[in-house]
């Protein structure tokens, strides 16, 4: 979902 | 994970190893904001929140305690560290950086993508991020010159999120949507906030001549 897409950067 | 992401994580990573590295060594914070050390800690600390929760990769875990561990040794040094302490230009660092942590949450609280606790705080570090640098370009403002390693370590920490945004451009191009207003702009306030000094750094090194 979008939440853990976004997180994937530093 | 792209080239420009990869470069801006390694610029960032040299920028905050070139401060601990001249800190360490030299035993001196000449000319270095702890205030702006203190709001890089902050933001971590909340934006790397979901560090036990979400698993990425050990590359995006390992790089995350790279951050947390260096900014808050950095500030470590600077507030406890007696040598290091001795050097620290407490009359010069005024910047009221409270009020940038206070309006930074209440922005939080009022645009955000979800009304989460992890998601409220992850917006509040890139708000905070933004503008952390301030305090440390005021107090170059003040003092006459800079040593080159802390002009280096501005200059590459200015530079990492303007690789991030190459690196959000070409996301944006090769996924489907991958849209993130705040952090896009954010990101790109943040990089601008440091154009007259990449001027100055610029026009520094192509005269050669010390940056004041």
């Amino acid at each position: 979902d979008i939440a853990s897409q976004h997180h994937d950067e530093l | 994970m792209n080239i420009f992401r990869l470069a801006g994580d390694m610029t960032h990573m040299f920028s905050v190893l070139v401060l601990l590295l001249k800190i360490h060594t030299i035993k001196s914070c000449a000319g270095v904001s702890v205030k702006t050390q203190e709001l890089y800690a902050i933001v971590f600390a909340t934006r790397y929140l979901d560090i036990f929760t979400s698993f990425v990769s050990i590359y995006n875990t390992f790089m995350k305690l790279v951050f947390l561990g260096s900014s808050f040794s950095i500030v470590w040094y600077m507030r406890y560290h007696k040598a290091v302490h001795r050097t620290y230009d407490r009359e010069q660092d005024t910047f009221r950086h409270w009020f940038l942590v206070l309006s930074c949450l209440l922005l939080a609280l009022l645009i955000h993508e979800k009304f989460t606790f992890l998601e409220v705080l992850w917006t509040f570090s890139l708000y905070l991020e933004a503008v952390a640098i301030l305090p440390q370009l005021v107090l170059l403002q003040r003092t006459r010159n800079i040593d080159n390693l802390t002009g280096q370590y501005i200059f590459l920490l200015g530079g990492y999120r303007g690789l991030y945004i190459l690196n959000w451009i070409y996301r944006y191009f090769t996924e489907p949507h991958f849209v993130h207003w705040i952090t896009w702009i954010t990101g790109l306030v943040q990089t601008l906030l440091y154009a007259d000094f990449f001027y100055y750094y610029f026009l520094s090194w192509k005269n050669n001549k010390k940056l004041n």
